[in-house]
């Protein structure tokens, strides 16, 4: 899997949590959860789906919180990333100067963050 | 985090990935490439084992002395009428000509799907997701429902079976006689790297019909310019008659092998392109065309040049499909080999997409939903119905004549096993 599934994958999983919180009108800790809860314990789909949420669940919710999508979430957490001279790529629609302030806003509240701060870049 | 890099876990992993990159079933204990395991190249790709323990017993070849004491050829028939003392198998299916079924193929062949209730928030539960450990043993794929290998009952409500199952129906004798020889990925410049994963012996086995369906790789590329990556006429001949040339080493004489042409792509933009994608239905903010760009845009697209807004480039990759099948029609007509006659099919969506809209139904309605690229299974259903149709229109001979005896096998062998 390269950089680019990476980022797809992360996007798809993003945009169900916030849809799932949307539809059912649940927290987005709660939408989370059921989105785990779904899963079958067979290839330890469940435990993983956890353990994700263990590490990244407090970043994604701190930033879907702030009205950020999928797209901004992310590359936030570096699941996307925009090689130099390359486009920001990014799968719903939103104009340059909004992405650049919602990056920046995003990378300002996730600053803390003990997961991003270990895990540098990658 | 590599959960294979875990010591306990390495062999296991060392052993699927061998499994996944050589097409062959990860469980098979007499080595003889089918298995009693549905998944990882599994019977979801060939016809189940019903002896794992004897390699000299698997689905397709010529009956050991008639299979009076075993079934050697895993079609279910075997042991002796106590009423006359002939062999079950020497009476059902001497003269009958069976014939099993292999597949060369893509993504398409596999029918690579991601059910769409895996990222639609509003149609989760437990039970959307039940099926998603099969799919992922399988590379996402699901041959078991294909249009050219699939034994299962088709999940959408058509009527359609697959080649197999027809065959099967044609002559009970070919019972568990299919290989999916697909990846997801192959194309005819890459097919040597799977290709003797074929299980096929010429002097103990039975004929087969083999079908090459390498539909799309050779124009489709994930890369930012897919032109210069797609496959040249000239080198696109040059692979074809090499695997010609393998299957003629391998097949048993007798055999029949179909080249299926590539498709004009551009229907997938026409018809998808302002239409929502699954993620993107919810609040009406991400269309196909959209969709395409983020692949394109991250290079994982699986064909940039018919998943592509730019109408050139649209334009360019099914101008190349039709040269590559223009050289597989001449290949058919040219070329002989001593254990097999060669035939020519084109891939046409456009009569199936026909067909759908007499149905009532609408040709978006044929094209993966969450992939927005590859044939669902009513296309695949669809494509076979109009491959069999024309093969028994122009080339009765290869599909065999009908067995008058399938009735009596049902009788006394019911379902013969499974599949």
């Amino acid at each position: 899997f390269s950089q680019g599934h990476n980022c797809l994958g992360c996007v798809a999983v993003v945009s169900v949590v916030e849809q799932l919180a949307q539809v059912h009108n649940y927290t987005f800790l709660t939408s989370m959860d059921k989105l785990c809860s779904y899963l079958p314990e067979k290839l330890f789909l469940k435990t993983t789906c956890y353990l994700v949420i263990q590490v990244f669940g407090p970043d994604i919710i701190k930033l879907l919180r702030t009205d950020l999508n999928a797209d901004v979430v992310c590359h936030t957490l570096k699941f996307c990333k925009q090689e130099t001279g390359q486009p920001l790529c990014h799968l719903y629609p939103s104009r340059k100067e909004t992405w650049k302030f919602a990056l920046e806003k995003a990378r300002w509240i996730v600053k803390k963050s003990p997961v991003l701060k270990h895990s540098g870049n990658d | 985090f590599n959960i294979c890099s875990l010591p306990v876990l390495a062999k296991l992993c060392q052993k699927i990935k061998f499994a996944i990159n050589n097409a062959v079933p990860f469980k098979d204990i007499d080595s003889d490439k089918y298995s009693v395991f549905p998944t990882l190249r599994g019977y979801h790709w060939r016809g189940r084992d019903c002896n794992d323990s004897n390699k000299m017993v698997y689905p397709g070849r010529r009956p050991d002395n008639w299979d009076v004491h075993q079934d050697s050829n895993c079609n279910g028939i075997w042991g002796i009428d106590p009423s006359d003392g002939i062999p079950y198998e020497k009476k059902f299916c001497e003269g009958s000509e069976p014939r099993g079924i292999i597949v060369l193929g893509d993504s398409a062949s596999a029918h690579f799907h991601i059910s769409p209730q895996w990222i639609t928030a509003s149609q989760m539960s437990v039970k959307s997701f039940h099926d998603l450990p099969t799919a992922l043993t399988d590379e996402l794929n699901w041959p078991q429902l294909s249009g050219i290998t699939g034994f299962l009952s088709p999940t959408s409500r058509i009527k359609e079976e697959s080649i197999y199952l027809r065959l099967r129906a044609r002559n009970r004798c070919n019972h568990r006689d299919y290989q999916n020889i697909a990846k997801n990925g192959a194309s005819s410049q890459n097919l040597e790297t799977f290709i003797e994963s074929l299980s096929r012996n010429q002097l103990l086995d039975h004929p087969a019909i083999v079908i090459y369906a390498m539909v799309g790789n050779d124009v489709c590329s994930r890369k930012k310019d897919p032109v210069p990556y797609m496959t040249t006429p000239e080198k696109f001949y040059s692979k074809v008659m090499q695997t010609l040339k393998y299957l003629n080493a391998h097949l048993p004489n007798g055999s029949h092998v179909i080249l299926y042409g590539l498709p004009d792509g551009n229907f997938l933009w026409d018809h998808l392109h302002d239409r929502y994608h699954p993620l993107g239905q919810l609040n009406k903010d991400v269309t196909y065309a959209q969709f395409y760009s983020f692949l394109n845009c991250l290079q994982v697209s699986p064909c940039h040049g018919w998943m592509s807004s730019n109408k050139t480039l649209r334009t360019l990759t099914s101008e190349r499909a039709e040269q590559l099948s223009n050289t597989l029609k001449k290949i058919a007509t040219r070329e002989k080999f001593t254990n097999f006659d060669l035939f020519f099919v084109d891939f046409d969506f456009q009569e199936i997409s026909q067909e759908w809209q007499k149905r009532g139904g609408q040709p978006w309605q044929l094209i993966e939903p969450v992939d927005g690229f590859h044939p669902n299974e009513v296309a695949s259903l669809l494509l076979a119905d109009q491959l069999w149709k024309k093969v028994l229109l122009q080339w009765p001979q290869v599909l065999g004549k009908e067995n008058p005896l399938n009735q009596q096998i049902e009788q006394v062998f019911g379902d013969q096993g499974g599949h």
